[in-house]
C-alpha cells in the first residue's frame, strides 16, 4: 500500500494521490483538477486540492476565493475549506506577488507545501502540476509517492509534442499514468449546432504510441470557465470521476 | 543604443532583440511569435526566432520543419534557416527527448544558446519565452539586453492573474512593456456568423492597470493551427507587425 510509504505527518491519513498533469501549458490541468475535485466531493469522498504551480497559482481564481485565511498549527499549514474540499495553494500564500525565483529556492517552497500541509483523512488528493518536467516536477516525484497521473491535453500538435515529453518524465520516474483527458476536443455552435475542430481532429496519438486510454473528451463550453465555487456536476464530469474511482 | 551593451559575438549584429512573452502557458506565445517573425519577413526585414522554450520546445513544430541539422562553426551554432527567417530552437538540438532537469543546468543551457549562436546581421530578433517567472526568464534578462516584451493574453481571469505576474517581474529587470496582444479574443461561426466570446468579455484590464496598448486582438481561427511554412500575410498580422517596427 503506498500510504505507508507516505509517512510524513501530512499525508499519513490520504488514502489516494493522483496527479494532473501536462508538459504542456494552458491545456486545462487546473480546469480539469477543479473539475475532479469537485465532483469526487459531490460523490461522497472526503477530498483535497493542491494546486503546486509556484508561478502561477490558479486555485483562489478557480473558485472566486480570494481571501482565504491559511493558518498554521504546530509548524502544519491548516488548508482552507471550500464547500467541503480542502483547499491549497501557492495564491493564498503569496497573494498577488510574482515568484521571481530560482530552482533550489523553488524546489525548498514545493518540499514544504507538501510536507508541512496537514490534510488530515482524506479518501483522494488531487494535485495540480505546472507544465514542464524540471525543478518542480521533479521535487514533488521525489518527494512523495503518488499514486498515478492523469494527463490532460488537446488535439493540437503544439501541446501532444509537449505531453509526450511529460509521459516520458513520469515514466522514467515510475509514476504509472491513469489516462488521458482530451479537452477542448471540439466546440459545438449553440446558434446553429455546427461541430468545429479548432485544435484538430481525434488522432488517437497518446493511445496508438503509449497505449494509454483515453478517459473523456471535453468540449470548449463557456461553463467549464466560470468559478467552480458553484459547481454543477454533469454526466461527462461524473463519468471522468467514475473512470478513476479506486 | 542597447546594441553596444550586446558584445557577444552572437549578437553584435542584430539591432532589435523583441520577446514575446507571457507567465501564462497556452495563450499563444509561440504561434504569436512565429506570425511576428513571417510578418517582419514578409516586410522585407532580416528575421530571426530564438525558441528557449527548453522544456517544450514547439519552433520545428510550428514551421513543419523537424529535421534540421544544426551546425557548428568556431564553437557558434548556426541558425537552421527556412523562408529566409534565422531559426533556433532546443528541439533543434535534443529531438523528442524530455529536458528532465533542475535550475543550474537548465540556466547553463539557456546561456548558451543566448550567447553562443551566431545570428550574424539581423533587423529583429524575436524570442519565444516560456511560461513562468523563474530560472529561464531571469538568466535571459541577466543575459542580454532587451529591447522590450510583447504581452500575449486571453481574456480569461485565468491568464490575466498570471500575466500580471509576468509584467511585475519585467517591470523589475527594467524590461520596457511594449504592449499586449489580445490572443483567441473571439470566436466567429462560419456557418452562421455568430461571436463567441469563450474566454471572456474585454475587460482592458492590463491598460486600465498597467497603461499598456493592446497591439492586436486576434480570433480563434483554426488557420491559426496550421504550420508556418507556408505562411501568408493578411490585414490583421500586418497591422500588428506595423505596430512594432522600431
Ligand atoms: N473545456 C473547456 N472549455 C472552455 N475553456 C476551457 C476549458 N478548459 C479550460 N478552459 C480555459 O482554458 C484556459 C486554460 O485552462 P487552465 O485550466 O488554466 O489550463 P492549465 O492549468 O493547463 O494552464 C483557461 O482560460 C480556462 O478557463
Ligand atoms: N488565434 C488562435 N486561434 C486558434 N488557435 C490558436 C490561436 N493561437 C494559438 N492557438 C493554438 O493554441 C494553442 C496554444 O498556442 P501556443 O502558441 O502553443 O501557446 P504558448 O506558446 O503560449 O504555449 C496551440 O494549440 C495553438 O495552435
Ligand atoms: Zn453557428
Amino acid at each position: 500500500d503506498r500510504r505507508s510509504s507516505n509517512t510524513t505527518e501530512s499525508l499519513k491519513n490520504v488514502k489516494n494521490i493522483i496527479a494532473v498533469a501536462s508538459a504542456k501549458g494552458g491545456v486545462g490541468k487546473s480546469t480539469v483538477s477543479a473539475t475532479l475535485a469537485c465532483e469526487f466531493a459531490a460523490k461522497g469522498y472526503k477530498v483535497g486540492l493542491l494546486d503546486t504551480d509556484l508561478f502561477g497559482p490558479s486555485l483562489p481564481t478557480l473558485f472566486n476565493h480570494f481571501d482565504a485565511k491559511i493558518y498554521q498549527k504546530n509548524n502544519m499549514f491548516i488548508p482552507a475549506e471550500f464547500n467541503g474540499i480542502k483547499l491549497m495553494s501557492f495564491g493564498y500564500l503569496m497573494g498577488d506577488s510574482p515568484a521571481i525565483m530560482r530552482g533550489p529556492m523553488v524546489s525548498g517552497y514545493i518540499q514544504q507545501i507538501l510536507t508541512a500541509t496537514d490534510w488530515g483523512e482524506l479518501d483522494y488528493l488531487f494535485i495540480d502540476m505546472p507544465p514542464g518536467t524540471g525543478d518542480i516536477q521533479l521535487t514533488i516525484s521525489q518527494t512523495i509517492k503518488l499514486d498515478g497521473a492523469v494527463i490532460v491535453t488537446t488535439r493540437s500538435s503544439l501541446s501532444l509534442v509537449d505531453v509526450v515529453k511529460g509521459i516520458l518524465m513520469f515514466e522514467k520516474v515510475e509514476i504509472p499514468i491513469l489516462g488521458v483527458v482530451e479537452n477542448m476536443s471540439h466546440f459545438i455552435c449553440d446558434s446553429c449546432n455546427k461541430e468545429h475542430h479548432i485544435f484538430g481532429e481525434d488522432r488517437g496519438d497518446l493511445s496508438n504510441r503509449f497505449g494509454i486510454e483515453t478517459l473523456a473528451q471535453i468540449p470548449i463550453e463557456s461553463t467549464r470557465t466560470k468559478p467552480f465555487n458553484n459547481y454543477k456536476s454533469n454526466e461527462l464530469n461524473s463519468n471522468l470521476g467514475d473512470a478513476l474511482i479506486r
